[in-house]
């Protein structure tokens, strides 16, 4: 018997609209550091500073924006984050203190575009990469990608769109879901982007 | 990779949003699996920034659990459409494990069968290759009883499960109605240990050429 890997349709997934919470801005960009031009730097802004919260992955080789992260998380107790930087051309994992340090930089960065904070503060940006492991990221291209995601950072359906597809690296489709509901008669909205393909057998923490 | 975050305009309290996010993931994200392989990178992220106004939710608020209903409920969606677009998937299976001693030995039960490179070989060849899964049951290191144990394949339309296993005991399978169920691109798998009243459910995909192809020419 000879077997065809016949792929479903999966075009049915992709939201085709979308009812996104407010005071959140957000883009996708191409930085470079993906070949040919193709979106790979995504910037999530909060208009106000938000409570936050992550859950990371338990490999014992955590990737540099996994402890950049966490740090930040538990510098500032989960409060003031405001800035979210995903890069998807490099994975920034198994790079050592260098990727430590560049993973420290993204989030300087994020901070002093768009918040205008000097060093010295609280950190207010989480960090995430995926990509290629075992390579430095490019900083200039990260450091010009994230000036370009600012300049168009936009609230519509289709920036949160922009924003997925820009965390993709093996996947066929961008996958947003995002929904209203009300609480004591009060409306509240919630979207969720994710990327993910393979390498999945998550066990966060 | 696993990458993802949650951002809601509700305002809420930070040992909300933690334990929220805790919650959701280990009943959406740690309940996935594609190739058993667990990345440097995963991590999944939850923002309230409180633009819509009201009062802070914290963890006593009645408004509690329907916001953590909604955020497992985007969490879940989100996890399934990674399952859905699994290297070369051409499955979604969703997997529950009942009758289990202890939670985690449910857990356990569905991330042995999730992980299973042969159960899901099988999938793929949509080959009622039940024998594979009872394997996978027997190593997964849980109480198990095999005499207590049954399992069956559950259609996606939710039609008449076909049972393979009762009570340890091999059933007369009609080959074409397990052909006819594994040849949908989703369907389900119930197994009951018989041992407890804890269960869980998981959801994994199958293992086509296609996933050999994609990874021999991807350096990550």
């Amino acid at each position: 018997r000879r077997f065809v890997a016949t792929m479903p349709d999966k075009t049915k997934y992709i939201a085709k609209s979308g009812t996104y919470p407010k005071g959140f801005l957000i883009n996708g960009v191409s930085s470079g550091v993906k070949a040919k031009g193709a979106l790979d730097l995504t910037m999530l802004v909060s208009e106000k500073p938000c409570n936050a919260a992550a859950v990371f992955t338990k490999n014992a080789f955590q990737a540099a924006p996994v402890r950049v992260s966490r740090e930040t998380l538990q510098q500032t107790k989960g409060q003031g984050i405001q800035c979210l930087v995903v890069n998807s051309g490099c994975a920034n994992a198994v790079t050592g203190s260098g990727g430590v340090q560049d993973a420290r930089l993204i989030t300087a960065l994020a901070d002093k575009a768009v918040l205008g904070r000097g060093d010295g503060g609280l950190p207010s940006t989480l960090v995430m990469s995926t990509g290629v492991i075992g390579q430095r990221l490019k900083m200039d291209k990260i450091s010009s990608g994230v000036m370009k995601a600012i300049e168009g950072l936009g609230s519509s359906h289709e920036h949160w769109m922009r924003g997925a597809k820009a965390i993709c690296t093996t996947d066929t489709f961008p996958k947003v879901v995002s929904q209203e509901f009300s609480v004591n008669g009060q409306t509240y909205r919630i979207a969720g982007l994710a990327k993910g393909a393979g390498m999945i057998n998550p066990n966060l923490a | 990779t696993l990458l993802g975050f949650f951002a809601t305009d509700a305002p809420v309290a930070v040992e909300a949003v933690q334990q929220i996010l805790r919650e959701a993931v280990d009943k959406s994200f740690n309940a996935i699996s594609i190739d058993g392989d667990t990345s440097t990178n995963d991590t999944i992220a939850f923002l309230a920034n409180g633009a819509s106004g009201g009062p802070e939710i914290d963890v006593s608020s009645p408004a509690y659990e329907e916001l953590k209903q909604s955020v497992t409920g985007i969490a879940q969606k989100l996890s399934q459409l990674v399952v859905r677009d699994g290297e070369g998937a051409t499955k979604f299976v969703t997997i529950r494990v009942r009758g289990a001693a202890t939670e985690a030995d449910a857990k356990l039960v569905a991330a042995t069968i999730s992980n299973s490179a042969l159960v899901k070989t099988a999938f793929f060849g949509e080959d009622a290759n039940w024998g594979r899964i009872l394997c996978a049951i027997g190593y997964s290191g849980a109480i198990v009883n095999p005499k207590a144990t049954s399992v069956s394949f559950v259609p996606a339309d939710q039609t008449e499960s076909l049972r393979l296993l009762v009570l340890g005991e091999p059933q007369n399978v009609d080959e074409e109605r397990a052909s006819e169920i594994l040849s949908h691109d989703e369907f389900g798998l119930d197994v009951d240990l018989g041992s407890g009243n804890h269960e869980t459910v998981s959801w994994t995909c199958d293992f086509s050429y296609e996933y050999v192809r994609i990874n021999a020419d991807y350096r990550s």
